[in-house]
């Protein structure tokens, strides 16, 4: 749907406020802690799969904040500038529903922002390559 | 800023690209415009040059809009949550959403629309990927990986040139320094759907 301007926005059919974003049901994790078991976590996983804080795994992902969460969590903190704290807190999940650009940031385990620029930073696991 | 693994980058004899919109889009001349003002973003700090054509198929770069799962094993989902994405060099695929609201010229930050995107601060982000950029940490990047709705950003920052530059030199023309924009980021809402 193109607007060739903003009053040719036409009042229909705008979508009805309860039209949730993709990711803004990960706004009920706020205080979300290390060792919980949350319904949907899983789904949160796959989000850092898709852009590479997370690598592939044999099975699906488990609904439990896990060590690998949180080690995800700490990556993408820091690529955006956010306080490393690990945890799912407001500020982080404010950052993790935004709109964005699909490209991964973390491309066959290197990282192209922040994380990639410490030496502390380094991936295990076995990792999806793709054409991007 | 940083670069794809491997660092890959358009060769010398292919500076002069050429790009083309996905015939079943059936897009405007206003829309084909704004994806040309978004290369000139790119073209006026580096020697590339970038022109339209109407032969999709044998198009360096190739623009389409699509829906949901379209075939590259990164479907897209609706309204929002992610916008488009680019392939590296010297892939030259570059698709959009088809779903989200994209707004093509006007102010989009005063829209009505909540989830209004402005589809040339999008599109400048996308090319920066299709020339060999990576995600950058730096927020007022071109390449930082998020953008809000109803936001618009569309001027290089220091961190972009630096990094095109090094892939591919500067524009002889180029005066040296990221145009300063006060309204480069103006943000109304926080992607609130």
């Amino acid at each position: 749907r193109f607007f060739p301007n903003i009053t040719a926005i036409p009042p229909w059919p705008l979508p009805n406020a309860t039209s949730l974003a993709p990711w803004d049901a990960f706004k009920k994790f706020a205080g979300c802690q290390s060792g919980e078991k949350r319904d949907g976590l899983s789904k949160l996983k796959q989000y850092f799969n898709n852009f590479g804080y997370i690598p592939n795994s044999p099975t699906n992902f488990s609904d439990d904040f896990n060590d690998e969460l949180e080690k995800a969590l700490k990556i993408y903190q820091q690529n955006f500038n956010l306080n490393v704290t690990g945890q799912l807190d407001d500020q982080t999940l404010q950052q993790i529903v935004r709109p964005r650009c699909g490209n991964a940031d973390i491309v066959n385990g290197t990282s192209s922002m922040n994380s990639g620029k410490s030496s502390s930073f380094h991936t295990t696991g076995h990792f999806r390559t793709t054409a991007h | 800023y940083a670069f794809f693994p491997g660092r890959p980058f358009w060769p010398a004899n292919r500076r002069d690209l050429t790009y083309g919109f996905l015939p079943a889009n059936e897009l405007s001349d206003e829309v084909k415009a704004v994806f040309t003002r978004a290369f000139e973003k790119w073209s006026a700090v580096t020697p590339l040059t970038f022109t339209q054509t109407d032969s999709f198929f044998s198009a360096d770069i190739k623009i389409a809009f699509y829906s949901g799962d379209h075939g590259d094993g990164e479907p897209f989902d609706g309204v929002l949550g992610t916008l488009a994405h680019a392939f590296s060099p010297t892939n030259g695929r570059f698709h959009l959403d088809a779903a989200e609201n994209w707004v093509v010229s006007g102010d989009v930050t005063t829209s009505s629309l909540s989830s209004a995107v402005d589809l040339e601060s999008v599109a400048v982000h996308e090319i920066g990927h299709l020339l060999g950029l990576g995600h950058s940490s730096v927020e007022d990047a071109i390449m930082f990986p998020t953008i809000s709705s109803r936001t618009r950003k569309v001027e290089l920052a220091n961190d972009d040139i630096d990094g095109i530059q090094s892939l591919y030199g500067s524009n002889p023309n180029f005066n040296g320094s990221a145009t300063t924009s006060t309204t480069q980021e103006r943000e109304t809402s926080d992607g609130e759907a």
